[in-house]
């Protein structure tokens, strides 16, 4: 494992942790979008179903867990904790995330690397997590204030992308596997989406200013 | 092995 790619993966459980912070130390979602985080859980079990039948390494396998459980816990608490859902921003949260996976499951029974179930499920994960941040930075959007944390959890989100990003030009140039253009166009989408966000969040920072993304 | 590069990745 290279170092683009622990870093990618930090950055992804940063994110995480940032987020399950914010909820449990202010007992507030305001801010976050339940939909990205439903459409990430779905992303979880879709692509780490292999968690019990391929073994690839103890740290693969227990950051899939944490990635599954830690998602299912904050869809947890957005719906059912007493304290927690009330202050979910349910009027502004209202993009039609449905749509998202019923076309990234299409276009994984189209383009897949072989007509399997398993692999239809993995492709239609790379393809919905390419686009799962999309209700989160609409809901940004539309939020006047953006608190640091949730804008954090943005930041380490796009910060892993382009770490992965990073981690597959280095793995083309030391095992040279070209024919993966799945994870490639999908993860090129995905990191683009952050691009607008990385923009303002460095305004905001060099300013000094508060977060705010333009309507 | 060479011919699954990318699924060892998260």
């Amino acid at each position: 494992m290279n170092a683009f790619r622990f870093l990618g993966d930090m950055t992804h459980l940063f994110s995480v942790l940032v987020l399950l912070l914010k909820i449990y130390a202010t007992k507030s979602c305001s801010g976050v979008s339940r939909k990205t985080q439903e459409l990430y859980m779905v992303v979880f079990v879709a692509r780490y179903m292999d968690l019990f039948t391929d073994y690839i390494s103890l740290y693969n396998s227990v950051m899939k867990v944490v990635f599954i459980t830690s998602s299912a816990a904050i869809v947890w608490c957005m719906r059912r904790h007493p304290q927690v859902r009330r202050t979910y921003d349910r009027d502004q949260d209202t993009f039609r995330h449905v749509v998202l996976v019923a076309a990234s499951f299409v276009l994984a029974l189209i383009f897949n690397e072989r007509f399997t179930f398993r692999e239809i499920c993995w492709a239609f994960s790379i393809y919905l997590e390419a686009v799962a941040i999309l209700p989160q930075l609409v809901l940004l959007q539309r939020s006047r204030n953006v608190d640091n944390l949730t804008g954090q959890y943005v930041l380490f989100l796009g910060a892993y992308r382009a770490f992965y990003i990073l981690n597959w030009i280095y793995r083309y140039f030391t095992e040279g596997h070209t024919s993966r253009w799945i994870p490639w166009i999908a993860g090129l989408v995905q990191t683009a989406l952050y691009a607008d966000f990385f923009y303002y969040y460095f305004l905001s920072w060099k300013n000094n200013v508060k977060l705010e993304l333009p309507a | 092995s060479s011919s699954e590069p990318v699924k060892d990745e998260l």
